[in-house]
């Protein structure tokens, strides 16, 4: 693929937050943000995309044992801010490809997407950058979601067992 | 704050494409991107949130030279998978925070959402890994974002300004 995949990681139990209806302007994302910071929260990953009528939704993951927690800061911030409502997924995982030279990574984005759809796997969220692809799915999937991306990317096999070019 | 930030980045010729109303079933993310592959289109940000009523949305960005041939691979991809909408932002730029051991970087997120807010910056998208939490901005707000955050993590100054613990 012209890039280096070195890994595929699995971190099996996460938890997803989301909160809704989140005001577009500045200042908003610092407002919850500093909640979660201030709870001694890891946050693992955070997403959020473009907004629709000037609000938008923030979601984030953190280890399943903190969700308790971490919806008191979050329903503490939504309030804060004007948000909607929050929303939460209590069995979640995330599954990354982590690479190396990965700069042109759509086509490791897209090998990925392969492998999982061709279990049907549904991808709930995505996050990327040069070196990792993650995406979050059911829990329930995770296992079988990390054993096909380690088959797409040859990841399974001992370098002796890899096919000479 | 306990861990290390090494750098600052800045994209500044970047565009943002959005597909609405992606059906969230396994084999659609694969659909997209698949095409956007085949064109040799290079991805950097890919970003999707969870969805509402089963559908969500799915943003990328490309370097801004690319973003007429992406739109055309987009709008394809979109009519193929059902989606109901493609837009685009053909003026923003990826700033991003760059640390190692950024294990519990919910502090780093949070004193960077704190120096975009305190300068009236809008954050668009956000995707965060462990090793790294980039924003899209504003193109004309993106070279004051990367002044503001080399100054909140002190990136600014040669390590023999730095005070002594
Ligand atoms: C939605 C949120 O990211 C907002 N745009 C902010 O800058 O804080
Ligand atoms: C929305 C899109 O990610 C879909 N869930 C898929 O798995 O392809």
């Amino acid at each position: 693929l012209g890039v280096h995949v070195s890994g595929a990681a699995l971190a099996k139990d996460e938890a997803r937050v989301t909160i809704h209806g989140v005001p577009d302007h500045p200042g908003v994302v610092h407002a919850i943000f500093r909640r979660i910071a201030e709870s001694n929260i890891v946050v693992d990953m955070i997403v959020q995309n473009v907004s629709t009528d000037a609000r938008t939704e923030v979601s984030f993951t953190v280890a399943a044992s903190e969700l308790a927690e971490t919806l008191r800061a979050a329903e503490a911030g939504a309030k804060v801010i004007g948000a909607t409502s929050v929303s939460h997924n209590a069995g979640v995982a995330k599954v990354s490809v982590v690479g190396l030279g990965m700069r042109t990574h759509t086509g490791v984005a897209t090998a990925m997407f392969q492998a999982l759809a061709d279990e049907d796997i549904n991808i709930q969220m995505i996050t990327t950058s040069e070196i990792k692809i993650s995406v979050l799915v059911d829990r329930e999937s995770a296992t079988r979601a990390l054993k096909i991306v380690h088959r797409a990317f040859a990841l399974d096999r001992a370098p002796a067992d890899l096919p000479r070019p």
